[in-house]
């Protein structure tokens, strides 16, 4: 599986995400990628999210607009409390908080894999419970990475 | 202000497997993506038009699990997925199941912006790709030696189909 999310110079944000599925798939099996909402989705309110993995886990837990829901929470609340703090805009540690939290829903439930998202401040975050994600993140202040693998030791058979 | 961020899949190899040669070989491609992305955002161009620029460069690269050199079914086929989200207006399109594409992020774009659905499969989504020009790709562009391997591999476990499609509840 591929994927890329994307926030442009305009606030505005994409994700895309394209797969061959799983390895003697049968039966029209279907995985995460095709599924708004499991594996794909972009809200300029929230966030924008590509995943990869077991798809049938990512179903279940409708990964993508998951994470893009707890974030446009959060956002919602730091802008009602933003008049006596000042903190409006999301922090980048809410929004690995966030992904990590979905992706152990998934791992709870038996599956693995991982996401990448971008926020409208322009965070690049990575989430995954595998051994490593093929992975880069690349923005306006200067990053640009890639990488292949995490410190977890956790081995997906996930193609 | 701009950010992206891409993958190209997890999990398909442990670290004793990776040969140096190889992680480079990732890697560069990795980046190949990244840069092609990163210019159309840093040039002011569309999100939407970065995730496609990223992603149609993974999906020709025999390494990854998309496009040429996509896994194989259980009947030796490439069967494709794909799917796009604009976060402006929350317009989406999906493809699954499609064989004849080359690029099926640019079809389920199609359905995105061409059709009045969200998502659609097997044979009508190849339907609607001919009506919108899209060119008929053979599978064997597809299928690579890796992919056919890792398929025989499976099949040597003497797995059934069964069990292939066993899991996940």
């Amino acid at each position: 599986t591929v994927g890329a999310v994307a926030l442009d110079q305009k606030g505005n944000m994409a994700a895309a995400t394209s797969t061959g599925g799983m390895t003697g798939k049968r039966w029209g099996r279907v995985g995460d990628a095709p599924v708004i909402g499991a594996g794909t989705y972009a809200d300029n309110r929230a966030c924008a999210v590509s995943a990869t993995g077991w798809g049938e886990y990512f179903l279940r837990v409708g990964v993508a607009h998951e994470i893009c829901a707890r974030l446009r929470g959060v956002k919602e609340f730091n802008a009602l409390t933003a008049e006596s703090d000042g903190a409006a805009a999301l922090q980048p540690e809410e929004a690995e908080y966030i992904a990590d939290s979905v992706m152990a829903d998934v791992k709870d439930l038996g599956g693995d894999g991982g996401v990448i998202l971008v926020t409208p401040e322009g965070h690049a975050v990575f989430s995954f419970n595998t051994t490593g994600m093929y992975r880069g993140r690349a923005t306006s202040d200067g990053v640009n990475e890639v990488a292949i693998f995490g410190s977890e030791d956790k081995v997906s058979s996930t193609p | 202000r701009w950010s992206l961020a891409i993958h190209g899949g997890a999990g398909t190899l442990s670290r004793d497997a990776m040969t140096p040669e190889k992680e480079a070989e990732y890697e560069a491609m990795l980046q190949t993506a990244l840069d092609a992305g990163a210019k159309v955002l840093a040039d002011g161009g569309d999100a939407m038009d970065a995730v496609k620029a990223a992603v149609i460069i993974m999906e020709d690269s025999p390494l990854f699990n998309a496009g040429k050199g996509a896994v194989l079914t259980w009947d030796g086929d490439a069967e494709l997925d794909a799917s796009i989200m604009d976060g402006r207006d929350r317009s989406a399109g999906a493809i699954a199941g499609v064989r004849t594409v080359k690029n099926p992020i640019l079809l389920a774009d199609r359905v995105r912006t061409d059709s009045p659905h969200v998502m659609l499969v097997g044979e009508g989504a190849e339907q609607f790709a001919l009506e919108k020009g899209f060119a008929v790709t053979p599978q064997s562009y597809f299928i690579t030696p890796m992919r056919l391997d890792a398929l025989e591999r499976m099949k040597a476990k003497q797995l059934s189909a069964l069990d292939v499609d066993l899991k996940f509840g």
